[in-house]
């Protein structure tokens, strides 16, 4: 059965998409099957791997307002990607009558659970029902955390819906690690946020660290991860290294 | 009465706190009236101006959900700012079977609109029920724009949904113009980014550009606008600059 990790953190731009793809690029690359699951109505995530979210007829939205297969709506690219598309803006107001409206997206990545070796669910910049249904399918989180006081602010907040969704909806969720990105290793301010996260978070806070590079941003535009993109590159690398120390994580 | 602008995109971290508070600050130094709307649950704007979300016991959701009167939620700082809280990440769902929801905000900030020149509006990173509020309470918007790929790909969603405002809500309300933000001047992908925009957009597209510089992470922690933080720097030479092109396209 497929290990389930959601990607939050309400703060915007803070490299959810960048990192829920580039991980699983690199777990396939080890040889594990993976599937993500585009849970923005941006559809960043679907459009990083050349697929327009315009162009589909149907999307994440149809699988959690219509029940749709989620196997309607997987495109096979580096990884398994469940598309989104904008319809998905309209899903919260759709869904905010339904009865048991969190646990829509888990009961809809169940069937394929025995696809996968890992579910990879990246979600929109809120704390909306999207992100609770992520939050109630999964089992971990990781959350990317841009090193800058804006964000680590949010972190307080994110705490308390975990603990909530915990509480009311799914007892085994844990936070499996945070991820300091847009690392500027030049500035001061990067080096004390990270401290603060340290000091706060303690051995949660994941060794590797994202740092900076222009290759994040070129990569999308050619609807590819940057291990793709850029192989041999030290964005790949940091990737790369933050597989093993989930998957080592793993194992304990 | 005052002119009321909203800072809008749905893509995440793109600078729309940043615009919006040091914007404001520039215009104030002119001698403006200036009154800053925090219309997102994260409440970055109340806190970049050393305001503790938590401890406010009414917010924006009391304005919209309780038709509480807006003055109740000001603090006066270097700008005054109406205060948002975490609470008003419920008020989508608390507001949507409300009638006249969408015109919640604009009939809360009329009773302020002569004490003020100008009422700028902070909205969170998404096109749900609390942007189209503010959308539907300005005349102007200004749509600040990261110079990367994921980010420019949000603008056609965002205009779209801006035609829907102006076909359903407010017949008045136009893009005052897209201001290019966190820009690396060093990077061949910016500069290729910016002229994409242009192509597009045409004069609609700032002349002012602002540059990346960590000063602009520095000033929230110390609860400070940019021009009281650093007020001989770049950072805020770059919003001053702003602020008379836009009060020059006021005029025209
Ligand atoms: N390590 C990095 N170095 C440089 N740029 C990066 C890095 N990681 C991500 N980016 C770029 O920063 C921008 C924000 O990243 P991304 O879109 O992944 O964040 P997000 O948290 O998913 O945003 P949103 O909140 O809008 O969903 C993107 O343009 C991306 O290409
Ligand atoms: N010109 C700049 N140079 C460097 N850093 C900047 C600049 N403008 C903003 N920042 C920093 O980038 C981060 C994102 O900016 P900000 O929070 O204003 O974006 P936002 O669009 O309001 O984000 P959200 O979508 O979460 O509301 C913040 O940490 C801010 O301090
Ligand atoms: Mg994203
Ligand atoms: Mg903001």
């Amino acid at each position: 059965k497929a290990k389930v990790i959601a990607f939050t953190n309400q703060k915007g731009g803070v490299a959810k998409t960048t990192t829920t793809l580039n991980l699983a690029a690199a777990f396939a690359e080890r040889g594990h099957r993976v599937l993500c699951v585009d849970l923005d109505p941006q559809a960043n995530l679907t459009m990083s791997q050349g697929i327009d979210p315009d162009s589909l007829e149907v999307s994440m939205y149809d699988v959690l307002v219509h029940r749709l297969s989620i196997r309607e709506v997987i495109r096979k690219r580096e990884v398994d990607v469940a598309c989104a598309s904008i319809d998905l803006a309209g899903a919260e107001i759709a869904m905010s009558a339904m009865i048991g409206r969190e646990r829509a997206l888990k009961k809809a990545i169940e069937p394929v659970r025995d696809d996968y070796d890992f579910i990879f669910i990246d979600t929109p910049p809120s704390l909306g029902l999207l992100t609770i249904n992520a939050l109630t399918a999964a089992q971990k989180v990781i959350v990317p955390v841009q090193c800058e006081y804006l964000s680590m602010r949010g972190l307080i907040q994110l705490q308390n819906t975990l603990a909530m969704v915990r509480d009311e909806l799914n007892p085994d969720v844990e936070i499996e690690g945070i991820l300091p990105t847009l690392v500027d290793r030049r500035t001061v301010h990067a080096k004390e946020a990270i401290e603060i996260l340290e000091e706060n978070f303690g051995d949660r806070v994941f060794a590797s660290r994202i740092n900076k590079t222009i290759r994040f941003a070129e990569a999308p535009v050619k609807g590819m991860s940057v291990l793709k993109y850029d192989p041999n590159g030290k964005a790949a690398y940091a990737y790369r290294r933050l597989a093993e120390e989930v998957l080592a994580n793993g194992k304990r």
